[in-house]
């Protein structure tokens, strides 16, 4: 067992780096540094006694509302996927219909990503190997035309669910942003109720501005939780703290590589333990 | 803003403009706070930080009568010079092609990069051959084909086998032959842990030879820039960096880590979609976006 230290400056200076280091930001790093400092300065503790501390109320935060995929109480369930350029979105799709398609239920794909090159053809690749239907439209046509016909789609076929990609977008593109409100209010007029789940896909190696995405994101198109992909990098997403306690925007899935499989259902307590290793 | 921030810390001090080391600390301490906030990476901070307290601890900083000017002043110098010096030139071989190739984590913009580079380069009447190797990422081969007609220039693909080695040096080879002054290689987007990965961008390095090896970064890129970027670099010792997505909000504090662990200069930044989306970098305009 290992000596204890004494907590003084140099100890809380190594703790706040730790908490840096997770991404988390400097208010809640500064807010847990100065909980540590009034509890025990000038005692002398395991610094990984006091990490283990912080990870269990950690855990705690993130064990609230922490609920799963949303199931609509009749027809297809409408899943929305937004996020900024190369987060992760077509990818996570394609997982996400694959852990849907392995658990028994239909669904259509919606290929609403018409403005970048090779958009259209990623997503039916991904639909080809799951083996599930996929509604695309013409290079530039309007992505709420592809979003209200992969709708229409899954209604028509009586399937479980309807995913629907999207371009990526920075949330201070105002014109991009107001293009997202219209894809949500076209679907919802061929589905009253319809998205059920607006899914924001994060990428773990983002920083701060995680922050400003999940404000304009939400704002714009009134997500219900975040799949944070990526995270089998040496990333440890820890932004998603604040986005949690400044949103309530629960984490519902992880990325954990570029493969169908490569996806798991968001686990508080793993997460918590590994953003200290 | 930071230079807000300073001034009220300072003027609640002391009347005189006189400031004890202590009052500079706590200065220091917001400049500190401020660079993590815009996602520098610790320890880049850190040692940024100990230059920075080196000079504003000075006698002369201290007795000065606006000293929160004069650490403004010294913050914003140190940047801009860790930043630079700038080097935005592709450095093009006069007797044969150029090779440069795009490295760098998933999604940060690489394949898009490409084609900014082949918009420069054409407005200077030079064709580069795009070389698809990236043989992984479905429609990967395809987005490149896409870029390489919306711009006019070939692009060398192999669909028959799995070697982005083989693709490289084919691609070189090709570039050889029908005189093309550039060669661009756009690489798998692969994590800097990933050891098999790695080790097959090495080989293409040692194979191939590029001339540039430029790394591309997001940048909205958290703390762990320094893990990445160092990785790539000893890896592959990188001619360069271009960073993307700048034209969001980040305050792209990545820029900062990138440079001091890597010592290679920031050569582009994105700042949209499109072709004409590449600047050569200016630390001026980096320096202000940090230090908000
Ligand atoms: N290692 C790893 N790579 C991922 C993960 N999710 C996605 N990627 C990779 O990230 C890159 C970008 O993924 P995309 O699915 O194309 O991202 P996107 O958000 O749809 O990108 P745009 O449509 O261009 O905005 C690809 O190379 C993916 O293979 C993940 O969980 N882990
Ligand atoms: N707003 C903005 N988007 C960019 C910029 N550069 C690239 N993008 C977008 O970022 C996304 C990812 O770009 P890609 O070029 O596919 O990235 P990549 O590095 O080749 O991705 P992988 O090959 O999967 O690793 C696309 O949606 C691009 O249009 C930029 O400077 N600004
Ligand atoms: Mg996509
Ligand atoms: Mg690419």
């Amino acid at each position: 067992k290992s000596e204890g230290r004494l907590v003084d400056e140099e100890f809380l200076d190594e703790l706040f780096a730790r908490l840096i280091r997770t991404d988390m930001g400097t208010g809640p790093a500064n807010k847990i540094r100065d909980e540590v400092a009034k509890q025990y300065r000038g005692r002398v503790v395991q610094l990984e006694e006091v990490v283990a501390t912080i990870t269990t109320e950690i855990r705690e935060q993130l064990r609230q509302d922490h609920g799963g995929l949303a199931k609509a109480d009749s027809g297809p369930t409408v899943i929305l996927v937004v996020g900024v350029n190369g987060s992760g979105k077509t990818t996570s799709i394609g997982k996400l219909a694959n852990h849907l398609r392995s658990g028994g239920h239909s669904l259509v794909l919606g290929a609403g990503d018409t403005f970048r090159a090779a958009a259209v053809e990623q997503l039916t690749i991904w639909a080809g190997r799951i083996g599930c239907e996929i509604v695309t439209g013409k290079s530039g046509a309007d992505p709420a035309s592809v979003a209200f016909q992969c709708v229409d789609k899954a209604m028509e076929t009586g399937a479980d669910y309807a995913i629907i990609d999207t371009a990526g977008r920075l949330q201070t593109q105002s014109n991009l942003m107001q293009e997202l409100q219209k894809i949500r209010k076209v679907i919802d007029k061929r589905l009253p109720g319809a998205p059920h789940e607006v899914l924001l896909v994060l990428d773990a190696t983002a920083g701060q501005n995680a922050i400003s995405q999940a404000k304009g994101f939400s704002a714009a198109a009134a997500c219900t939780g975040i799949v944070l992909a990526k995270l089998d990098g040496s990333a440890k997403g820890g932004v998603v703290l604040p986005i949690h306690e400044q949103f309530q925007l629960p984490v519902k899935f992880v990325g954990l590589g570029e493969g169908l499989d490569d996806m798991a259902a968001f686990d508080p307590d793993s997460f918590a333990e590994a953003l200290f290793q | 803003s930071l230079s807000e921030g300073l001034q009220s810390a300072f003027k609640s001090l002391s009347g005189k403009g006189k400031l004890t080391e202590g009052n500079m600390r706590d200065g220091l301490k917001i400049v500190e706070q401020s660079l993590l906030e815009s996602d520098v990476s610790y320890s880049v901070v850190k040692e940024f930080m100990a230059h920075v307290s080196e000079k504003a601890l000075g006698k002369r900083v201290l007795l000065s009568l606006r000293p929160h000017e004069e650490l403004v002043r010294i913050v914003h110098e140190e940047l801009i010079e860790t930043l630079g010096p700038v080097d935005p030139s592709l450095h093009l071989k006069a007797d044969r092609p150029t090779v440069l190739m795009l490295c760098g984590l998933q999604g940060s913009g690489k394949t898009t990069t490409c084609g900014k580079l082949t918009q420069m380069l054409r407005e200077q009447q030079i064709e580069p051959l795009l070389v698809a190797a990236d043989l992984q990422r479905p429609a990967a081969i395809e987005q490149l084909k896409i870029i390489g007609e919306q711009l006019g220039v070939p692009v060398h693909t192999e669909t028959d086998h799995q070697d982005p080695v083989k693709v490289c040096q084919n691609g070189v080879d090709r570039a050889r032959r029908d005189g093309n002054r550039v060669v661009i290689l756009d690489t798998a987007g692969r994590l800097a842990i990933d050891e098999e990965l790695m080790a097959q961008l090495k080989r293409i390095d040692k194979k191939v030879g590029p001339d540039q090896v430029y790394l591309v970064v997001d940048g909205m890129t958290g703390q762990d820039a320094v893990n990445s970027a160092g990785a790539f670099n000893d890896a592959l010792e990188l001619d360069g960096v271009v960073m993307t997505k700048l034209d969001g909000d980040a305050r792209g504090g990545a820029l900062l880590s990138v440079k001091q662990v890597t010592g290679v200069p920031i050569k582009f930044i994105g700042t949209g979609e499109r072709f004409d989306a590449l600047e050569p970098f200016r630390p001026e305009g980096m320096a202000g976006r940090i230090l908000q």
